[in-house]
């Protein structure tokens, strides 16, 4: 991926198929390739590299959203996204996450209503050695979240993990739902601090941008997961998540065992997608 | 939308004239953009574009309709022939000569195997058959209490793994049992791989290698993006594919995804998931399908 004194135009376009096939979306692959041309342009080294100009574009808008993460004691996150993302396992290697850090973890099954929800999060409260409150399968989510959330501070949890029920955001009574649970933590929890992540599937395509635009809107994401980069997808919606949402991804799912969560490093991640 | 973008690009144009290579490159921009947004593959819409092109050029265009209209037409037809098998049957389940017929599952992790399995069951015991399910997916946390609690829900029997089985096992005993199980169709729902797990692939490899069954789906997240081709390929070298199962289709994903996998692969989509529930599955209409892709 080498210019020269005039950009090549093939190069360009071969770049931007590359983002495209990568899931950032034409939209954004186009906006980034036009950077790169610029960049590259100014650049008046001997040798021009296209991959080193794209590489810079792509952690300068990934870098620009990339607050530092630190969960205060007490805090909550609440683990939401759509059906099948990778929630109650994530929720699971976040509990041993935090406990390995010596925080003590309270983990709350938020979903109520598919089967065998609750055993499968109990299977990770028990693989995390945690804490776990669960309600009556098929009782009320929002009552389930509340007494857990209220036990659980009250003995003592700092850090508050609440799973809930994979949900299409064109459903509007499970938005509705979720908002719910949400209003319900704040009252059960008042003035503690509250992350709200959006589990994102690697896999998920353009999709991802109505994904994250209703769950932001019905409740107001301060984070994202992305989960089963440890696949062939690339998870580049992320950085067009990023432009329009300014959502930091905080971790990374990269397989199914209860260690295979790492934070997120927007240079390891910009490695892989231009190697 | 797309029919405005096309009809933009062609408003200096009136009734009667011809599309020509000027005027078709712009509109075919405006369809790649759309099928790229619906994550249609990059190679899928390429090939797909060159066929529109062919097709469009030269073609008169009547008075009653716009050249846009007649673009419009012709990316629409197209979809829809490409996403209809040429084999009028294609599009259903095949049974076995002798029961059971064996219905095999795959797919990536969480794109609603387990939930299809039951729905199937589901649809197969109210078309007056004996389904049985399998619960061979012995990686996921409770994967074998979720098939267990959905069987029971539609009345259906379920094969749990006994005294250690793995996933080849318990298969194997209830193809062996199944009859004697009151079942002459079963459903083997497996765990969620990755394609380039090699353990995994030689796993189900292995399962369709012993017992041959006669349909083998590959369960597809309607919201899959690029990855789609890539995965698809690598199972169907593994394992024969007779059909592809489209979940989530109650979700707004355009579906771009499962039209690449079964133009590239040529299998064909057979049924298509629009809930969360028991009666949440419905057979496939490519024409619908074409519309929701183009948006
Ligand atoms: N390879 C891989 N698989 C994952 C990862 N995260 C989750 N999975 C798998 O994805 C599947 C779905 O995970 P769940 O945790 O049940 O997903 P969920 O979002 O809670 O699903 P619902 O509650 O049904 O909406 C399971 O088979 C998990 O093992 C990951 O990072 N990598
Ligand atoms: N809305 C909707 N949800 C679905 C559909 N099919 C499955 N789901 C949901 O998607 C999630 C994952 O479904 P599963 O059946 O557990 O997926 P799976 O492929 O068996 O997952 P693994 O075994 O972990 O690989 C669950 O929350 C299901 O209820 C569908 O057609 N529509
Ligand atoms: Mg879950
Ligand atoms: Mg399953």
């Amino acid at each position: 991926l080498k210019g020269g004194p005039a950009i090549s135009r093939q190069a360009l376009e071969a770049l931007e198929e590359t983002l495209v096939r990568a899931d950032m979306g034409a939209p954004t692959a186009r906006a980034i390739i036009h950077e790169v041309e610029e960049s590259a342009k100014k650049d008046t080294t001997h040798k021009v590299h296209l991959a080193n100009h794209l590489r810079k574009a792509i952690l300068g808008k990934l870098e620009s959203v990339q607050t530092p993460f630190a969960l205060p004691k007490p805090g909550i996150i609440l683990l939401v996204g759509v059906n099948g993302a990778g929630k109650t396992t994530t929720t699971g290697k976040l509990a041993a996450r935090f406990a390995g850090e010596g925080r003590k973890v309270l983990l709350a099954a938020g979903d109520t209503f598919r089967a065998a929800a609750e055993e499968q999060l109990t299977e990770w409260a028990q693989r995390a050695k945690v804490e776990f409150i669960r309600g009556a399968h098929g009782a009320a989510p929002s009552a389930v979240v509340f007494d857990a959330l209220q036990s659980g501070l009250a003995h003592g949890a700092d850090c508050l993990l609440v799973d809930t029920a994979g949900r299409l955001h064109n459903r509007s009574n499970l938005m509705e739902e979720l908002r719910k649970i949400v209003r319900v933590a704040e009252k059960a929890a008042p003035g503690v601090h509250q992350e709200k992540w959006l589990v994102l599937d690697a896999n998920t395509g353009q999709n991802a941008m109505n994904q994250a635009r209703e769950f932001n809107k019905e409740v107001g994401l301060t984070g994202l997961v992305l989960t089963k980069i440890d696949g062939t997808a690339k998870g580049g919606i992320v950085v067009a998540l990023a432009g329009e949402l300014g959502l930091p991804v905080r971790f990374l799912g990269v397989g199914e065992q209860m260690d295979d969560l790492v934070p997120f490093d927007p240079g390891l991640f910009v490695e892989a997608l231009v190697p | 939308n797309l029919t405005d973008r096309i009809q933009k690009v062609f408003k200096n144009l009136r009734g009667q004239g011809k599309i020509t290579e000027a005027n078709i490159e712009e509109t075919l921009k405006e369809v790649r953009l759309a099928l790229l947004e619906a994550d249609v593959n990059v190679e899928t819409t390429k090939l797909f574009l060159e066929k529109i092109k062919v097709k469009a050029l030269g073609k008169e265009v009547a008075l009653s309709l716009s050249p846009g209209q007649v673009m419009i037409k012709i990316v629409h037809e197209e979809l829809i022939q490409l996403l209809t098998p040429k084999d009028k049957t294609a599009n259903k389940l095949k049974f076995a000569p002798a029961p059971p017929t064996l219905i095999l599952l795959a797919g990536l992790q969480g794109t609603g195997k387990t939930t299809t399995a039951a729905k199937l069951a589901a649809w197969l015991k109210k078309d007056g058959r004996k389904p049985g399910l399998v619960a061979a997916d012995l990686v996921r946390p409770a994967a074998i209490e979720q098939l267990a609690t959905l069987g029971k829900e539609i009345g259906v029997p379920v094969f749990r793994p006994e005294n250690g089985e793995k996933a080849l096992d318990v298969c194997t005993r209830a193809v062996k049992t199944a009859l004697q199980n009151d079942c002459n169709i079963l459903i083997l729902d497996t765990a969620g791989r990755l394609q380039i797990d090699e353990e995994m692939m030689n796993e189900i490899a292995e399962i369709q290698k012993k017992l041959k069954p006669t349909n083998i789906m590959l369960v597809v997240d309607a919201m899959t993006g690029q990855n789609a081709v890539q995965v698809a390929q690598a199972f169907h070298a593994r394992l024969p594919l007779t059909g592809l199962v489209l979940t989530k289709a109650d979700g707004d994903a355009r579906g771009g995804a499962i039209f690449s996998i079964t133009s590239v692969t040529g299998v064909p989509i057979q049924f298509v998931g629009v809930s969360e529930k028991m009666d949440g599955l419905e057979a496939f209409y490519p024409d619908r399908m074409a519309s929701r892709i183009l948006g």
